[in-house]
C-alpha cells in the first residue's frame, strides 16, 4: 500500500528537486520499490535521473490533462526499484486547460490511485508555486516534505505554505499529514544559516529531520551526469547525508 | 522615458530577486531614479528592501487584478531614489481570477504605462514560472535581464525560457529585446561553476555581462536586515560586483 509524499516549497531554489531525486534513490537503495512523479514543467527530476524522453512518451500532463493510463507513464531509472512519472513543457499549459473542469484538484489524486499499490513509496516532486499543479499534488498526498533552504528568504516562505497546507487540510484533503521539514544546502562556515537552523529547530511545531543536507559540490554535479549523488559517488558527504535522510525517513515510517 | 526591464528564469532560486534588489539599488545610487515591481506572490523584493506592507497597502494584485491606481501603490525604501511597488500573497490567485478576462495578458502593461515615465528605469522582479503573470510583465518590458544560476538545472532552463520570449515577442509584444544574461552565484572552487560560465560564454548568442555575481555571505544576510546589500555593507564582494553590473548596465543603456 504506497505511501504518497509531495516535496513542495512555493520558493524556489531550496532542493526539492535534489531531496526528491536523492531521498528516494536512498530508500530505493534500502530495499524498497519507489517512484517519482515529477510535476514541474521544467522537468528537472526527469533529467537528473538520466531519463530522456522521445516525443511519444506519455508524461504527467497527458494523465492530468488528458486522462491517459498511468501505467504506460512509468520509465525505468538506471537506480534498481526506482521509477519515474516523467513531466514536460507542456505542463506549463495544465493550470489554464483544467481551469474550468469539474473536480480540477483531484486529477493527479486519479493519477496517483492507479499506480500507487505498484510502490511502497511515491514521491511527487513540485514546482516553486502554489498554483493549481500544486494544489493537485497536495491532494493527492499522504503527507508533505518541505525542504527549507539555510537562507533567509526560504524561512520566510514556509509560513506561507502552512497557510496553504492547511486550507488544503480543511477542504479537499482532511488527511494530509506533514511528514517533516528537512533543512538543505548548509554550509556550516554561514553566519546565516547557523541562524535558519536554530530558529527551525526552535520555532517549527512540525517534525524537522535531524539529517542536514550541507552544501556538497557533488550534490550539484550528480544531475549533469543524470544520477542521483549515490550512483555519481557514493562516499561524498552529500551521498552520506541522503542515506541517513532515507535511514531515518523509514524509521519513522515502517516502525508505525 | 523610463526603461522597463522584466527579470525572470523560470528555474527557481537562480537570483532573480537578489539581482532585481541590488541592480537597481546600485542604479539608484548612481543617480537615476528606479522602481522595483514585485510581481511574485512570496514578496521576496518587498521584504528585501525592507518594506512592511499594512493591511491597506495598494499591491501590486490590487493594481493588475481590480485595476486600482498604480501611483497609490508607490513605496519609498531607504534607498535614495529607489520605490517598490510592494506584492502580496493574494497575487496566488490572480491567474485564475483573470483567466477569462479579456486581454489579460496586458494588465501590467497598463499598470506600468501609468507611472514609467517618473522613473528612469523599472525593474520587474519575476516569480519562477512561465504562467500568466510572468507574460504580463514580459508583455509589459521593453527588454528582459535572465539571471543564470552556475549551476546545472539553471542552464538547462535557459533554452525553455528562451522559447516564452520568442513566442511573446513573435505575438504580444514584438519590441520585447534581451537585456542579457547576468552569471550568478559563482563559486570559482566549483568546477560545474566554471563549466556553466565557459558554456553560456561560448554558446549563448544574447549578451552575457561580463560582470559576474559571486557567492558572497553579505548578498545572503542583506535581505535579512531589509536592505540592499549596498547599503548592508557597501566594501563586501557583493556590492563591488553589483556596482560593476550596474557600470555597465548603464554604460549599454546610456551610451546609445
Ligand atoms: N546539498 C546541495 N549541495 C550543492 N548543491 C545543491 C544542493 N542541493 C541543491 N543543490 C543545487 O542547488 C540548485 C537548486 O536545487 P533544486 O533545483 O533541487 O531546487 P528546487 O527547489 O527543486 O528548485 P525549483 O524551485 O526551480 O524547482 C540546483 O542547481 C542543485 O543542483
Ligand atoms: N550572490 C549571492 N551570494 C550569496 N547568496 C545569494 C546570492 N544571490 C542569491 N543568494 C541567495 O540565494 C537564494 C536565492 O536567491 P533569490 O531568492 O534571489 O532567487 P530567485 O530566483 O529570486 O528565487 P525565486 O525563484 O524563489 O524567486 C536567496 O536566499 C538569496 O539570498
Ligand atoms: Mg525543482
Ligand atoms: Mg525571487
Amino acid at each position: 500500500m504506497g505511501k504518497v509524499i509531495a516535496i513542495a516549497n512555493q520558493k524556489g531554489g531550496v532542493g526539492k528537486t535534489t531531496t526528491a531525486i536523492n531521498l528516494a534513490a536512498a530508500v530505493a537503495l534500502l530495499g524498497k520499490k519507489v517512484l517519482i512523479i515529477d510535476s514541474d514543467p521544467q522537468a528537472n527530476a526527469t533529467s537528473g535521473v538520466g531519463v530522456v524522453t522521445e516525443e511519444d512518451q506519455i508524461d504527467i500532463y497527458d494523465l492530468v490533462v488528458h486522462g491517459e493510463d498511468p501505467k504506460e507513464a512509468i520509465v525505468a531509472t538506471e537506480t534498481p526499484n526506482l521509477d519515474i512519472i516523467p513531466s514536460s513543457i507542456d505542463l506549463v499549459g495544465a493550470d489554464l486547460e483544467l481551469a474550468s473542469v469539474l473536480q480540477r484538484e483531484f486529477r493527479m489524486k486519479t493519477v496517483v490511485a492507479a499506480i500507487k499499490d505498484l510502490y511502497d513509496y511515491v514521491f511527487i516532486d513540485c514546482l516553486p508555486s502554489l498554483g493549481l499543479i500544486t494544489i493537485n499534488a497536495l491532494t493527492a498526498a499522504d503527507s508533505v516534505l518541505v525542504p527549507v533552504q539555510c537562507e533567509f528568504f526560504s524561512l520566510e516562505g514556509y509560513g506561507k505554505l502552512k497557510n496553504t497546507i492547511s486550507l488544503i487540510q480543511n477542504s479537499i484533503n482532511p488527511d494530509l499529514k506533514i511528514e517533516g521539514v528537512v533543512l538543505t544546502m548548509y554550509d556550516k562556515r554561514l553566519r546565516m544559516a547557523k541562524l535558519v537552523v536554530s530558529e527551525v529547530r526552535e520555532h517549527v511545531t512540525d517534525h524537522v529531520f535531524d539529517t542536514l543536507i550541507h552544501r556538497n559540490s557533488k550534490v550539484g554535479e550528480s544531475p549533469s551526469m543524470g544520477q542521483p549523488v549515490l550512483l555519481y559517488d557514493a562516499a561524498s558527504k552529500g551521498a552520506i547525508n541522503f542515506m541517513n535522510l532515507a535511514a531515518e525517513f523509514l524509521y519513522l515510517n515502517e516502525s508505525e
